[in-house]
Parts: structure tokens; sequence; C-alpha cells
């Protein structure tokens, strides 16, 4: 049996749950360490207010970041795929049973931290927003090109040390839109707040367009 | 057939070969960006006068490490994975196959970035370097346990950025610690040469320790 057909399979199967139940699924993937759940706990503490919010928390090991997550005020599940590196669909299907998601919620799933494997995977996601930091060096979306094919949007974050390293913004934004003419940017400092109004617009846009 | 212990018996070949040849086989691991193909230019530069150094590169796409190690001064052959997320023993053979090594000299290997996927794939080296950016945040080893379980030396990498980062080093030692007593640890700045000496260190001891 194909991994991937079958992946593919249950992903649309999701996918049909999601739009059944009008939920806005996002997949977030980056390298280890760039950002993801800053990101969520920031967005979860700005939205929560005004909209239902779900999370999906993947990782080798630890529940560190679904308690951060729990900390921040939205419900959480935390899948730990021991030596496996990536999510798949049916770690999401099974995780979505034992939370009871809302209609008209947003779904925000934190993929393993990896640049490589997640590319694969389907998880019934309406967007995969890949997370890059400018720590990481601007050559990141030429040598990882799957992920950055099957994104919709890049956060480039922590702009708040580019007086500190060598990262050009244009080179970046440049070479990823090479291998993916549609792909959006937002510049983002998780860190000071830089950036969250232009996410939480992009977002905002979404949520309407689902409607 | 097992992939893993077919695997294994590769790596054991590859193992013979470079104790055969008294090559020291180094396999560089990290995630994207933490400075593995920095460190390597810098420690090319200063020991291609007194030691023989070769590098295989592995990266999904592109032959820009390789180029790099080049002008570094040293020879450099570049593995493309394509979509595969690590670099396995048969990949590391067939390399071997394509340049002269000789004798009496060091192998380095620059894994694919990725925190995941080579930890599960011996390459037949006598040591593995995992390097950790203090830009990732400090609970990387508990996250990613079996990268810090397999590894023999853990740098601490890009020191300079230490007072614009929520990092403590005495936590990250202390995590990896808990899970590889063992483990060796080098703090270091490629970016401003800070702790390159005791890296030299370390590996003018193995390489004496090999003869
Ligand atoms: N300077 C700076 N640091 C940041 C920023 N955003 C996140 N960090 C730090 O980066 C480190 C990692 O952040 P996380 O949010 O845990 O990253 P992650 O992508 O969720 O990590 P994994 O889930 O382990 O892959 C933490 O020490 C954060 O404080 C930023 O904008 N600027
Ligand atoms: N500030 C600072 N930046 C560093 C340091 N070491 C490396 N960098 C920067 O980090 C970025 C990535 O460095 P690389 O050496 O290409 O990292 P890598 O691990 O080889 O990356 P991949 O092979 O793509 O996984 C580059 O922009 C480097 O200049 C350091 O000690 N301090
Ligand atoms: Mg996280
Ligand atoms: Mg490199
Ligand atoms: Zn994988
Ligand atoms: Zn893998």
């Amino acid at each position: 049996m194909d991994v991937l057909s079958e992946n593919n399979r249950l992903a649309e199967r999701n996918r049909g749950w999601f739009e059944g139940k009008q939920v806005l699924c996002l997949n977030m993937v980056s390298s280890p360490g760039s950002g993801k759940t800053t990101i969520l706990e920031r967005t979860i503490k700005s939205l929560i207010s005004t909209h239902k919010i779900f999370v999906i928390e993947g990782d080798q090991q630890t529940s560190r970041d679904a308690e951060r997550i729990e900390r921040s005020g939205a419900q959480a599940v935390q899948i730990n795929t021991g030596s496996g590196c990536h999510l798949d669909a049916k770690m999401v299907y099974l995780a979505l049973k034992k939370m009871e998601v809302d209609n008209n919620s947003i779904l925000f799933i934190e993929n393993v931290g990896n640049l490589v494997c997640p590319a694969l995977f389907d998880l019934g996601e309406q967007k995969r927003v890949v997370i890059i930091s400018v720590t990481e060096g601007d050559d990141k979306p030429l040598k990882y090109p799957y992920m950055f094919q099957s994104s919709n949007l890049c956060i480039i974050n922590k702009t708040d040390l580019l007086p500190y390293v060598d990262f050009s913004v244009e080179n970046a934004v440049q070479y990823a839109r090479q291998l993916n003419p549609d792909l959006e940017f937002i510049l983002m400092s998780a860190k000071k707040g830089e950036g969250m109004a232009e996410w939480y617009q992009w977002l905002k846009n979404i949520v309407t367009l689902s409607d």
C-alpha cells in the first residue's frame, strides 16, 4: 500500500469534515524553534475573545507546547510521534476525536519542527503556513523547496534579530517566489509583536472567505 | 526488508573501511541553518595546512554547501536527496567512490538539516556532532531526544546572539545530559570565532586516539 496515497485519502476525509463544520484548519510548519508556538500563543491571546480556537500539537516527545497553548487560553491536544518525523492525516483524525471542535472555529495544527517530511503529508488543511527565522539563513527556500512549493503563506520571523545576522529579506522572498509565485509573505517579530496585525488580518480574510 | 537493519549493515561496512584507512569520520547534524557549513568553512581554513580534509554534503536540493566547502579549500561531494529527509549509509558509500579519500584524513559528513530523521541512520561515523543554535530555544534536547541520545558532542552555536534571545545554556545542557550523561559540550560563535579552539582541540584529540 502506498503510504502517501493512503495519507492523501484520509486527508481528503479530514478536509471534508472541516468544510462541513466550517472549521478553518491551518497547518503550521517550520524548522525546530522558528517560533510556531510563540506565534500561536500571541494569536490565541488576541483572538480568543472573538473566535473559537483549537490546537493540535505535534512533537516527537513532551507536552510542553500543548501546555503553553493551554496556558494561553485555547484547548490543545498533544500528539507525540516518538521517532516519527511528521504528523499525518490519520494522527490528526484521531486527535480530532479527543476534542469537541466547534463549528465556525479555527483549528491550528502545529507540526513537528521539520522543514523536510511534513511537506509531503497533507493533513486536510485549508492553508499551510511555513515559518522561517531570519537566523536560519536566506537560502532555506532553495534548499528545502518542497515545503515552500506546498505552502500558501511564509512568515519570516524574528525580524528583531536582523541587525545581528546575515539575512537578506529580499533574497529569501525572491528564492521562495521562484518556487512558488503565489506565496504570500509576512515579516514578523513574535517577540516584539511586529507583523501580528498583518497576520490577524490575513486570518480574518480567510475566515470571511470560508463563510 | 527492514530499512533500518539494512542501513545498519551498510553503515558497519563504511565503518570498517574508515578504520582500515585511518579516516576520522564525523557526522554533523542539526536543524536547518544552525551553522554546520559555517563551522566547516572555518575548520577547513584552520586545519587544511596540517590535515587532509574531505567533505560529503547532504541537502534536499542545490550544491550551495558543497560550493562553499570547495571555496574554503577542501574537496566536497554533494548528495541531493530530493524529497528525502536524511543521508543513509548507502548514499555515503556511493559518494566515497566519487572521491579519493586519503588514508589518515578527516571526513566530515554534513547531513540534511533535520533534527529528526538523521538520528536513526548510522552512516558509519566514528563521532556524531549535534549542533544547536541559541536562537532555537533551550528545550530542543527534550523535544528531539533521539538526536541527543545518539550524539557524542553537542555544539551550542551563535552564542553572540545570547543577549537578544531567551536561551539558558544551563537548561539546554541539563536537558541534554538527562538523556545522554556522556554528551560533551562546546559553546561556540562560528561568526565571531569563539569556541573554535576548543573544537579543534576536540578534533585533534580524537585523531590522536585513532592512531
Ligand atoms: N528574538 C526572538 N526570539 C523569538 C521570536 N519568536 C520566538 N522566539 C524564541 O525562539 C525560541 C523558540 O520559539 P518557539 O515558539 O518555541 O518555536 P517553535 O517553532 O514552536 O519550536 P518547536 O515547536 O520546538 O519546533 C524561543 O526561545 C522563543 O522565545 C522572535 O520574534 N524574536
Ligand atoms: N550570528 C551568528 N550567525 C551565524 C553563526 N554561525 C552561522 N551563522 C549564520 O547562520 C546562517 C546559517 O548558517 P549555515 O552555516 O549555512 O547553517 P547550516 O546548518 O549549514 O544550514 P543548512 O545546511 O541549510 O541546514 C548563515 O546566515 C550564517 O552566517 C554564529 O555563530 N552567529
Ligand atoms: Mg513549538
Ligand atoms: Mg549547510
Ligand atoms: Zn519523514
Ligand atoms: Zn525521514
